[in-house]
């Protein structure tokens, strides 16, 4: 579904040059759960956000379903991502305004789902996270595990053929994670592809396999 | 330091009530280092606040070097808390606009420390979480875990009488946790009580005693 060959991702500061990625080769096939690994600062967010087209490499490239994401506009980008990948970021980047459910059903509004369908879907997959008591609490009501879970949960909604998940579990408690990466098996074995960047090794345990960041580079 | 006495916290919702805190007493003591578990939800931020006097109980008191927090006007309580308390927010809660150095900085800058000193000091408190080479990156430019080092960083500059950290492994690997839980003890031992809440299990163990936050209530 996503090939990224030898990307690398550079940023200016100043004079010099932060080389956030400097080789990179992923290959997420269909079906496939992948656990991206890694120190604090070796680019796996970096990868993640090139994977998902939110960013673009500073030379390699990033293939999704076959088309090269460096060639499409940035409109045609985002459409692809909306219908086809769910993010969660590792900031979570919810809309403050919004309720928990709403910033759920954001995704399912763009697409051809009716008012009532997209709530039920949204509330559906937010009671899989545990917050069916939360959905009209706005991110600044919640705590910070519930904060993540809505991002989960968001990422979810529009039932994408390949989840991003930046560090879904960092906020959460031992019991909380494990249902996360329950869930996160069943979608799986449903046929939708996971990638998930994390610090957690029961979470990177219970993918199908493991790649590496180390310092910009992915092992194997 | 701190004595927080059958504290609750109360958030109205409209017509319904959410009792984040139900019933807390936590008493903490000079060269005390206490960790707060417990699950996603269960109130162990909103404990955070009350201790640090970040925000004010529904009922019961919360005493800071026995004065009644609840008794002091919003200035002095900052003043109190900039003098005394260092505070690791789950969120972070860091200035964008300003570089790693300067977000450091900050609390010395209403301390008489000179401007060399203080350039000295949160250069050196950054090091310690092995930023040396991100000192003028700002947020945006940085990991979610180096995010989260300037956080903690920020929180020990003005060398506090308590620290009161939430969740600060949340976004590090392994081996970056333990250099944080190392630098915990280390403050420990020369004086410094801290409050951690923490969903990871290596840090809780690594704290002098631990109590549990279940339901909005504190145990033992
Ligand atoms: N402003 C608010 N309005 C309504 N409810 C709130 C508000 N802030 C927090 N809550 C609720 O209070 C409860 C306790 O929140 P708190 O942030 O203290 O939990 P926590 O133990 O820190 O969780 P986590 O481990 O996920 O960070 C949660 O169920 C949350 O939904
Ligand atoms: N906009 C930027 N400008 C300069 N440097 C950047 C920028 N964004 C990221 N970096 C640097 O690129 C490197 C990789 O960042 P990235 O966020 O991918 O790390 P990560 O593996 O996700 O870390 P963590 O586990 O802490 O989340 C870091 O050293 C970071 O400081
Ligand atoms: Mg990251
Ligand atoms: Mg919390």
């Amino acid at each position: 579904i996503v090939v990224a060959r030898d990307v690398t991702r550079d940023y200016r500061q100043g004079r010099t040059v932060v080389r956030a990625l400097r080789g990179a080769d992923v290959t997420v096939a269909k079906g496939d759960f992948l656990a991206v690994t890694g120190p604090s600062g070796s680019g796996k967010s970096t990868l993640l956000h090139l994977l998902g087209g939110v960013d673009l490499p500073t030379s390699g490239s990033v293939h999704f379903l076959g088309r090269n994401l460096a060639a499409m506009s940035v409109e045609a980008r985002a459409a692809l991502r909306l219908r086809q990948v769910g993010l969660v970021f590792q900031r979570f980047h919810l809309l403050p305004m919004l309720t928990a459910i709403e910033n759920v059903e954001l995704p399912l509004a763009a697409m051809r789902v009716s008012r009532r369908e997209r709530r039920e879907r949204a509330a559906a997959v937010l009671e899989r996270v545990g917050l069916a008591d939360r959905l009209r609490h706005r991110p600044g009501e919640l705590s910070g595990g519930q904060c993540q879970r809505v991002a989960i949960a968001r990422a979810l909604a529009n039932d994408p053929a390949v989840v991003l998940a930046d560090e879904p579990t960092g906020e959460l408690d031992r019991t909380t994670s494990r249902r996360v990466l329950a869930l996160f098996q069943e979608l799986n074995t449903a046929g939708t592809a996971l990638v998930v960047a994390t610090h957690d090794l029961e979470l990177a345990a219970g993918a199908r396999r493991r790649i590496e960041v180390v310092d910009g580079r992915t092992r194997p």
